[in-house]
């Protein structure tokens, strides 16, 4: 996260190689279902052995007496619809709900975060020095009409994405930080409505940052943990 | 330091089955597979054993998988461990261990059976110990030239079989991360480690953790991208160490080689992005400033390490490269687009696909769908008896619950159990864009956060 400070997003996940080095960032849905980004992952029926998910703690790369940490295995990668660019992970276990870990709410089907609303983002990701690199980051973001995205964007935005508005002080995600949640606090609870995607260039100062619509798909979110 | 186990290959959950089965097969005994191992090697007549890694129970065989009126089984309760002697077509050294079912020599002569002393006499008698058996070839005089064996034709007494050292027997290409032949020790002559055990070395390489890299009992392997197979070695006292393999003659041409987006992993990206997305150059793969590294493009022939470009000669999960900041090492070229890896779709639908009733039986990446009718692999919770006016027929591709995102069905993959189809919307098919009017939200109980570290003032 660049142009972000150092703070807590417990339903932020970090996504662990076999390495365990952490290449992107997931949500926690439900207690044993994480959201991710295609992007991240090789294929829809990569062979996930040895991939891990990390929660619990606010520490990259936590020493080994960290507390809450959890290091969950993940079994399954199930790909959202085609043009979502959305997987669901399945952890082997229920992840553990505590003081360092919660779920995320899913908005209703199809709901459109108002303009100006304003969100966060976070993640382990690079920081470009603008934040302490070895802990979780997390930075505000308000949201942008459609129309207005639209056009800074010459028509080319699509339904299924969400946009936020630039700031001049350089804020937005960066490598290390895609799958990673845009939260928006709404009636006095975190709902999970954007999923960050790599986009060319970090944190611009002239153009919004694009964002998976995340309401757009959770009938299919519920129907892959119902299945 | 050396384990039994080292004289062992590993099949896991298989069982090797006698047909019909043998009415006097062994007790099994416990113990750990190493202790098991030590049982079958100091047994003349143990070739293989199984072993249960639950019960600790282990059941010394005497045959292998090449041995006749057997057969290999799936069984969850067992791993099967085989003497390698038995199992290898290659030879080690002289070939003296060799007991392998080759039984023709180098000339296509067939091989006269050791018990029989016509068309030729001779004083090399089979006994359980020398491992002389059938008309195998053998090596009972540790002849420089490997196993030979006496041949029925009548004007050539005995010839070389030509069977091959393991490590001329299977050739590698580029840096051998393919390579899978049976070579079990280093450039020094040291025995390898098996990758399953954790001594003499502790290691990452666990073989249930990398499932693609082939990490087979001690074989040499590449797991890590390094420059050429090695392994951890038995020697206490050094850690790792090459193996010498041949080098194939042909480098492979690159597969499925793609520029302007990436596929997979992206090992076979060979664009020209140069650039991390935080805007940070890449570093030069043939500079060791400001980061020292070990691929060296020479050494990395077939990984296309030109220039500064993002490329993934190590396979991790995107294409990466060292960067010109200091401070960063590595950074994931995870901006490059991926290319599509969806099946092109033949037909298309209306609205949601509600009322799509065509013959597509396929999902968008290329799963046969199960029959709607069908209880495996998949409890279907959607059937014609629940829908019955749901055109549900044999497999092809519905929409019984509306899904806002097409038809779909259950798959004949047991770990996918539904996905959408290789069906597109109908250009100008009208659907109700989800900004033309926005829901009141309503939340249960998630996505509370007891406390923000804001309040308190980071």
């Amino acid at each position: 996260i660049v142009g972000g400070q150092p703070g807590n997003s417990p339903w932020t996940v970090s996504i662990r190689n076999r390495a365990g080095v952490h290449f992107c960032g997931g949500s926690l849905v439900q207690e044993q279902w994480v959201i991710s980004t295609r992007q991240c992952f090789s294929s829809c029926d990569a062979d996930l052995t040895g991939y891990k998910v990390q929660l619990g703690t606010l520490f990259k790369d936590p020493g080994p007496g960290d507390p809450d940490q959890q290091t969950i295995p993940i079994v399954r990668i199930v790909c959202g619809p085609s043009e979502s660019q959305l997987v669901m992970l399945k952890l082997s276990r229920p992840a553990v709900l505590n003081r360092r870990v919660a779920l995320i709410c899913l908005p209703p089907e199809r709901y459109v975060v108002p303009a100006n609303t304003v969100c966060e983002i976070a993640g382990w990701g690079e920081t470009r020095g603008t934040g302490e690199s070895s802990v979780l980051n997390v930075a505000q973001l308000p949201v942008l009409a459609h129309g207005e995205c639209n056009a800074a964007l010459r028509g080319r935005l699509k339904e299924s994405e969400l946009c936020t508005a630039p700031l001049r002080a350089g804020v937005g995600a960066c490598e290390g930080d895609y799958g990673g949640p845009l939260a928006c606090l709404t009636a006095d609870c975190w709902v999970l409505e954007g999923v960050i995607t790599p986009s060319r260039v970090c944190a611009r100062i002239d153009q919004p940052a694009l964002f998976i619509r995340v309401s757009l798909y959770v009938d299919w979110i519920h129907k892959v943990m119902k299945m | 330091h050396r384990s039994p186990l080292n004289d062992f290959q590993r099949l896991r959950a298989t069982e090797l089955l006698a047909v019909p089965a043998d009415p006097v097969a062994p007790l099994p005994e416990r113990g750990s597979a190493g202790q098991c191992a030590q049982r079958c090697a100091a047994s003349l007549t143990c070739r293989a054993f199984h072993y249960n890694r639950q019960s600790q129970l282990c059941q010394l065989l005497p045959w292998t998988q090449h041995s006749p009126h057997v057969q290999l089984q799936k069984n969850i309760h067992y791993d099967l461990y085989q003497k390698k002697d038995y199992l290898r077509d290659c030879i080690v050294a002289d070939g003296s261990s060799y007991r392998g079912t080759r039984a023709t020599t180098e000339k296509g002569l067939r091989c006269q059976r050791w018990q029989a002393t016509t068309p030729h006499d001779h004083r090399f008698r089979p006994s359980p110990r020398n491992g002389l058996e059938e008309n195998y070839c053998r090596n009972p005089d540790q002849d420089k030239r490997g196993p030979w064996c006496y041949t029925v034709d009548p004007n050539i007494r005995h010839q070389s079989c030509g069977i091959k050292k393991c490590e001329d027997a299977v050739c590698m290409t580029c840096n051998g991360e393919e390579y899978r032949g049976t070579v079990d020790h280093t450039e020094s002559g040291t025995e390898c480690q098996r990758w399953d055990l954790q001594h003499p070395h502790k290691h990452p390489y666990h073989p249930d953790k990398y499932p693609d890299k082939g990490l087979d009992d001690n074989y040499c392997r590449n797991p890590d991208s390094s420059e050429r197979p090695w392994c951890y070695t038995t020697d206490p006292s050094r850690e790792r160490e090459y193996c010498r393999i041949r080098i194939c003659k042909k480098r492979p041409r690159p597969l499925n080689v793609t520029t302007s987006c990436f596929r997979g992993k992206g090992e076979s990206y060979r664009g020209r992005v140069n650039v991390t997305v935080s805007g940070i150059p890449c570093q030069r793969w043939d500079a060791q400033t400001p980061h020292q590294h070990h691929f060296v493009p020479e050494k990395y022939p077939c990984k296309d390490l030109q220039e500064n470009y993002c490329r993934n000669p190590d396979g991790s999960e995107a294409p990466w490269c060292f960067t010109a900041h200091r401070a960063i090492r590595i950074a994931f070229c995870f901006h490059i687009r991926r290319c599509p890896d969806e099946l092109s779709t033949q037909e298309c639908y209306h609205g949601h696909g509600e009322s799509y009733h065509g013959h597509v039986s396929k999902t968008r990446q290329g799963i046969t769908c199960q029959p709607w009718a069908a209880q495996a692999p998949h409890v279907p919770q959607i059937s014609p008896v629940t829908h019955p006016e749901a055109h549900l027929e044999e497999n092809y591709c519905r929409n019984p619950d509306n899904d806002s995102h097409g038809p779909w069905c259950y798959t004949m993959d047991p770990r996918t159990p539904f996905d959408y189809c290789a069906i597109k919307p109908c250009s100008g098919s009208a659907v109700p864009s989800v900004l033309e009017n926005a829901d009141v939200m309503a939340f249960e109980q998630c996505g509370r956060r007891d406390e923000r570290l804001q309040q308190k003032g980071r």
